[in-house]
């Protein structure tokens, strides 16, 4: 899980069993303290793999939207909430609810969601701690298996915070400037689960920045299931991107786009998602 | 922990605030004090195992 705090946008990414919604209203009241008033939303998920573990409310997107709405001051007045099915796989939605103050959207970034599952098996060993190395403390484990894995190659301008659970499981932040970049590990066989997070900017040929970054995080876990979102917080649609994204996950693992769905949502944007499996043999 | 494993789909919460004093206190949100930050995660039921900053922004790696 993750933190980001920038002067006006916090950015809060957990997993398990957590109750990240309980975050939002503490937020809210810390910010009023600093004079800054809320101006946006966004709460999205992909499907659980063990919804039945999840406490109240993230058992139901509907839930989750009701506790959201109730913590949120009315001058949010543009909401939505939208649940993307794709019709070939619909146990893999993408859950996404907005709300804004104003209708016009203003956030420059591009954010890339990456959800990896079936993870290679030998690629993901290298998210468990060896045996032996009990006496390492997290951060070089960490350390460690950033160069093994190969996650330093994705973006070597960022410096990168590593952490690495025990006895398996790893997690890291990328910090690039004003962009940031996260990945979150669970290595084991069964419910393997990776996912990667990355912000990025469309300009000075963002589009091959997000294709070239996508290729390299794929190719660290090299899974067999993949859904990508591509959040348009303030730029226009890009239909390159996205053929880039099919393009780069085509070429590099023989996957094949099974379902591409896009949605408005007012104030915030655009959101494409995009589900991947492997192309029959 | 959830009983047959962990759960690796995360949520995500995005919350963007209006920037119109920027120029008297440019840092923003990045003002909030530690232990109030930890106070917050506390109640999500995380905790800081690691934290790097620049000058742009703070990230903290999280564990549940």
């Amino acid at each position: 899980s993750s933190l980001f705090v920038y002067p006006t946008k916090i950015i809060i990414k957990t997993c398990g069993t957590t109750q990240l919604l309980k975050s939002i209203r503490p937020f809210i009241h810390l910010a009023r303290t600093l004079n800054l008033t809320l101006r946006a939303c966004r709460y999205s998920r992909g499907s659980f793999i063990f919804p039945k573990a999840q406490p109240f409310p993230h058992t139901s997107f509907e839930d989750e939207v009701a506790i959201v709405e109730d913590s949120l001051p009315k001058s949010l007045r543009h909401r939505k909430a939208s649940v993307m099915t794709p019709s070939n796989n619909p146990s893999r939605a993408w859950h996404v609810f907005t709300a804004s103050a104003d209708v016009e959207p203003d956030e420059p970034l591009v954010v890339v969601e990456v959800c990896m599952t079936e993870l290679d098996r030998v690629n993901a060993l290298s998210f468990f701690r060896r045996r032996g190395d009990e006496k390492i403390n997290s951060d070089s484990a960490g350390r460690e298996m950033t160069r093994l894995s190969g996650i330093d190659a994705i973006n070597q301008n960022a410096f990168v915070c590593d952490f690495a659970f025990d006895p398996c499981g790893y997690s890291m932040n990328g910090v690039d400037g004003d962009r940031y970049s996260t990945i979150h590990v669970t290595p084991e066989d069964g419910f393997s689960y990776a996912s990667f997070e990355c912000g990025l900017s469309l300009y000075d040929d963002g589009r091959g920045d997000i294709a070239e970054v996508l290729s390299r995080a794929i190719d660290v876990f090299r899974p067999d299931c993949v859904s990508v979102a591509t959040t348009y917080g303030g730029e226009d649609y890009d239909h390159e991107v996205t053929k880039r994204v099919e393009r780069v996950l085509a070429k590099k693992l023989g996957l094949k786009c099974r379902s591409r769905l896009m949605d408005e949502f007012p104030g915030s944007g655009t959101v494409v998602f995009q589900s991947f499996t492997p192309r029959r043999r | 922990m959830a009983v047959s494993g962990f759960e690796g789909f995360e949520k995500r919460l995005e919350l963007r605030f209006f920037n119109d004093d920027t120029n008297k206190n440019p840092m923003g949100l990045r003002l909030i004090d530690f232990e109030s930050l930890d106070q917050v995660l506390t109640q999500v039921q995380c905790t800081v195992v690691s934290a790097v900053a620049n000058h742009s922004f703070d990230a903290y790696v999280l564990s549940e």
